[in-house]
């Protein structure tokens, strides 16, 4: 960019979400990802029939954080056999809310001229981190004093950055923000704050272990069922 | 001087978290 080296939210390689045999010849492959503070699916459809698809739609079930389409899903021409064409479908978090297992799956249904086609996926958490998630400091001093020890879980991250200025930058280009950083015995250990679209706040420690690439995430939350959802896109962010 | 105590009380937490 010219600009130094600026980085961007983590977002995970498209995967394939409906096989051509499952879904008559559509192929639909795709990933999430959050931009200038908008959540998007981007998806790929590839027609793998013998015959041209035309008609597109898509609709979500109930999911436990209120994630829908907030536009149409934009495929304007018909797409002829062995042709692909990517779409960004921009998402709200304003739908119906539906505790979920897990609690990011995600049912979907996708329409053409030929059927209607069913599939589930499962979204990483980060796309739902806020930008205006960093806590202030005493209230998240209050806070982490406040939520119950019961409340805290404990992760292992392996294959974290070695040094704590781009561990707190990468995980900073997905929101969630280091709050404090204190060295005790060597080990740096940094504070950081996450605020989910729904408003739940999670309260982070990480203990990176000097010459070591495995650190430790100790996660507090008013909601805890939400903490294993939360290592895993912190983990995914920083192996990435 | 805007030292409103957060700072050692940062220093305190980590300080416990490391050695309770």
């Amino acid at each position: 960019t010219g600009t130094g080296a600026v980085l961007g939210a983590y977002v995970a390689p498209k995967s394939v979400w409906l096989h051509a045999m499952k879904g008559k010849g559509l192929e639909i492959s795709g990933t999430f990802a959050r931009r200038s503070g908008a959540v998007f699916m981007d998806l790929v459809f590839t027609n793998r029939a013998l015959q041209v698809m035309s008609d597109f739609a898509i609709q979500f079930n109930r999911n436990s954080f209120g994630l829908a389409p907030a536009a149409p899903l934009q495929i304007l021409t018909p797409l002829a056999p062995n042709q692909s064409t990517e779409v960004s479908l921009p998402l709200n978090t304003v739908g119906s809310v539906m505790k979920m297992d897990p609690l990011n799956n995600l049912q979907v249904a996708v329409k053409n001229n030929i059927d209607v086609f069913y599939f589930s996926v499962v979204y990483p958490l980060h796309i739902l981190f806020v930008e205006d998630g960093k806590m202030e400091r005493q209230m998240f001093l209050a806070t982490w004093k406040d939520i119950p020890n019961e409340n805290e879980a404990q992760f292992q991250i392996r294959e974290c950055p070695p040094n704590p200025d781009s561990v707190s930058n990468k995980l900073q280009a997905s929101n969630v923000f280091t709050v404090a950083r204190r060295t005790v015995d060597g080990q740096d250990m940094l504070y950081q704050s996450i605020k989910l679209t729904n408003g739940i706040w999670v309260l982070a420690e990480l203990r990176l272990q000097p010459g070591s690439p495995s650190s430790a995430l100790s996660l507090k939350c008013r909601a805890p069922e939400v903490s294993s959802f939360v290592f895993q896109a912190v983990e995914a962010i920083l192996k990435n | 001087e805007l030292d409103d105590g957060l700072d050692e009380a940062f220093s305190r937490l980590a300080e416990s978290r490391t050695n309770p």
